[in-house]
Parts: structure tokens; C-alpha cells; sequence
């Protein structure tokens, strides 16, 4: 069962604890103020308040025994730095920290942190990424030059089979699954049809889940 | 051309009017700290200082002809709640909103939000969720029963071709893609083989873009 620290209860501390210890695994929650530290006990293994910056009361937290350690305290960028030394020189190996701004970010990363977050940032981008492409239901970067998109079965492909579309001949796009409406019961039900033969046919109102190049994707877009 | 205004330039309302300008969109850009104001200002179309309760003062800097308004003072409830509200009236058809927590994203969605926003809340869970299933490169929730996958080729897979592994026919489980390691100019490159054919030889190194029902890859982590 894999062991965990949280340190600094704010909006992104206190959501990953609690999703951990959802998950079942071991969280040490810890923040210097009492309310939070509280707030969070009875739904984790063990939360104590503390300051971080205090190396004794970190080792008698127990926080040496963890796999992973998360430090989420971006607002107050010297207790985040020096509660990363203490975990270093406590041995944990893998620390994880949410940072303020790139300046901070490169600071975590030189002094071991091994994941420097950006939590705002990130959900920005890909805010960002759906608002100015909305043709497309869904748009997961998968990397930096792939994407898989969700997109209604426009009306020129209805009644082609997957390969009379020519999507990956011609756009070198894959329809990687299906997802298709039917009635049961009297209602409205979803399948996923993960990938799906050469010959199956689309139908209206199918949504095509599609893996491509971003360049040929957005040709369809 | 798509056209925003993004209210508030805390950390994640300043990403998002960033994000958007950098995708050449139309970009409103406001806040009642100058500070913020004038730092976005020439990377925005157009930044003003205002306070988003002064419905005289939104009008005036032209929000009203916007096709999405991004609220994100999720510190300041009744700012955000009244925007809304200013907004609505001006006829803005879409509002997203940063929410602090349930209350408030309840009060936001009755008041007519379309997308009410978790920011640490969901990078939190899908940090979570990673950090749970280490094994795992990258883990994307494709629907609540698909996901898709990355993995490094376990040993038992190396030689194997595609069709030969029976991923397929015994776990449901399709690989999308292989990314593969190789040389050039004596630096390490890597390519991606999208929609790979069942004749593929998987090879030590490869690292393998799965997708399948989330039962069937939790089978394989
Ligand atoms: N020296 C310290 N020791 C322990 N906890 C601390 C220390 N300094 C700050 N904290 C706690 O860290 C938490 C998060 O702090 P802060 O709000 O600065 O970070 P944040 O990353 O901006 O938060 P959020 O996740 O809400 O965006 C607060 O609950 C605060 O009490
Ligand atoms: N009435 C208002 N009018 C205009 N701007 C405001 C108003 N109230 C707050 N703001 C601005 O909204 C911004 C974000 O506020 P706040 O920090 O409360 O939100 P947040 O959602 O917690 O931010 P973050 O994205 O950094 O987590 C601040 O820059 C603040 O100046």
C-alpha cells in the first residue's frame, strides 16, 4: 500500500489528500493551520499541524517513511523550499511540488523536486486548447504533436464504411472507437465501439473518437 | 475570429487570457488591481482596470459582444456571482466561472454558468489517479469506462507482433500507437506509429499507447 505526504492543506493540498486517501492509500496530511488540519482529519490516516520548516517535527510526523511526497504551499515560497531540503535530507525519493511561477518552478526542480505542478496553468491550457476548438466534443493532447478528438459523424461521412472514408489514407487520421446511441427499456443508452472494423459502417448521430496528427486534425475541425 | 473576456487575472484567469491570445483569439483582459492589468496588457487585445460589479463599467469596455466570458475571481464569491449576473444581462450566451467550492459552484450553475470550473480540484484528482497507478506513464480517462494508456513494453511482449500479444482478443485491449526510440545525428529521437498493423513487432524500449475498457488495463498494470 503506497504511503503519502501532503504538505500545505490549500485548495490543490487538501483536494489531492483527500483524493488519495479516496483511493485507499496512506496520507499524512500537514499544515500549520489548526482549522484545516481539522477539517481534513477523520478522512485521512493521520493529519497534524505543524511547520513545515521545522525539521524535527517532520521527522516525528513520520514523513521519512513515504514513497511520495507532495508539497503544496505556493504562496509562501520559502516554507515550500525548505520543507523539500527536509524531505531530501529525510530520504524521501520522490517528491512532487506545486510551484508559484517558473522562477520558483526552476528553483524546486534544481534542489531535487522530480514533478514541479502547475495546476492553474495546466487547467488553462486545455480550457484554452477546448474553447477554440469546440467543433470537437473532446480534445486530449496526447502529445505534443498528437491528439484525439471527439467529433458528431459529419453528414458526408454518413454511410461510409470506416474505410470508404479514406481518413487514414488521405489524413493519416484513425477512428480509434465509435460511440453510438440505442434505445433500451425505453431509454437512451451510449455503446462504445472500440475499434471498429475496416468495413463498419457510420451512421448519423455516431460520434467518432479520432487519433491524429493536431495539422491533420484540425484539417477536419 | 472568436472573441473573449476573461475576468479576474489571478493565477488561473491570467492563464487563460494568455492561453487564448496565444491562439490569435480576441482577448478582453480585466482586473481591478492595475498591477495585473498593466503586466497582461500588451499580450491581450485589450486590458482594462475596472471592478466586474460596475455594470456601467463592463458595458463600456465592450464585453457584451463577447462569444465566451471566462469569470475567475473564485476569491471574491460575491464579484464573481454578480459578473455573472451583469453578464447574463448583458447577453452574453456563455459564461464559465471558477468556482471556490460546491456552494459556490451550485449558486453559480442555478445563476446560469455553463461550465463551472474545479482547477486544483480536478489536477488534483488526475494527479491522484496517476500517482495510484504508477505503472502507468500517462493515464487519460477517455469516458467513465475507457481509458487510454502508456506503458513501457513489458519483457513477455518483446518479439511478440501485435496480433501475436492477443491484447485484443483475450483483454479488449487495442494499441493505438508505439512509441519507438531511435538515432539521429547522434541524438535520441522518437517517433510516434499511430494505428500500428497487427504485423508489428513490438520492441524492447517501445512504450505502448493502449486503449480498453478501465477493468481490462487495470488487468495489465
Ligand atoms: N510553513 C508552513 N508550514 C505548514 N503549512 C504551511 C506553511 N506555510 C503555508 N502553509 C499552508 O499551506 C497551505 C497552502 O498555502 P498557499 O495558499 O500559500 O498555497 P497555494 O498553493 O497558493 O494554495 P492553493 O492550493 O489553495 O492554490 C495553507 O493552508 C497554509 O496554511
Ligand atoms: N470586484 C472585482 N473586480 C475586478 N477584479 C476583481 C474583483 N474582485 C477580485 N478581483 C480580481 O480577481 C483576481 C482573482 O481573484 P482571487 O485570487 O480571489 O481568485 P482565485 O480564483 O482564487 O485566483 P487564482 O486563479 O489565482 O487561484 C484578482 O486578481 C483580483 O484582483
Amino acid at each position: 500500500k503506497k504511503q503519502f505526504v501532503v504538505i500545505g492543506l490549500g485548495r490543490f493540498g487538501s483536494a489531492v489528500a483527500l483524493s488519495l486517501a479516496e483511493e485507499n492509500c496512506d496520507v499524512i496530511a500537514i499544515d500549520r493551520d489548526e482549522a484545516k488540519v481539522k477539517s481534513i482529519a477523520d478522512q485521512v490516516t493521520l493529519a497534524v499541524q505543524l511547520d513545515a520548516m521545522d525539521e524535527k517535527a517532520l521527522k516525528e510526523a513520520g514523513v521519512q517513511n513515504v514513497d511520495v511526497a507532495i508539497v503544496s504551499m505556493a504562496g509562501n515560497v520559502e516554507a515550500s523550499i525548505l520543507a523539500v531540503m527536509i524531505l531530501k535530507e529525510l530520504g524521501v525519493k520522490k517528491i512532487m511540488a506545486k510551484a508559484l511561477n517558473d522562477l520558483h518552478g526552476k528553483v524546486l526542480s534544481h534542489i531535487g523536486v522530480s514533478d514541479v505542478i502547475y495546476p492553474e496553468r495546466d487547467m488553462a491550457q486545455r480550457l484554452a486548447h477546448n474553447l477554440v476548438m469546440p467543433e470537437f466534443l473532446e480534445h486530449i493532447q496526447l502529445s505534443p504533436e498528437y491528439s484525439i478528438v471527439e467529433l458528431p459523424a459529419p453528414d458526408f461521412l454518413w454511410g461510409k464504411s470506416i474505410v470508404g472514408t479514406k481518413l487514414r489514407s488521405e489524413y493519416g487520421i484513425s477512428i480509434i472507437a465509435i460511440r453510438r446511441a440505442y434505445r433500451a427499456n425505453g431509454e437512451k443508452k451510449e455503446s462504445w465501439h472500440v475499434n471498429p472494423p475496416a468495413a463498419e459502417v457510420i451512421r448519423k448521430d455516431d460520434i467518432l473518437v479520432l487519433l491524429g496528427a493536431n495539422r491533420d486534425i484540425e484539417k477536419l475541425g
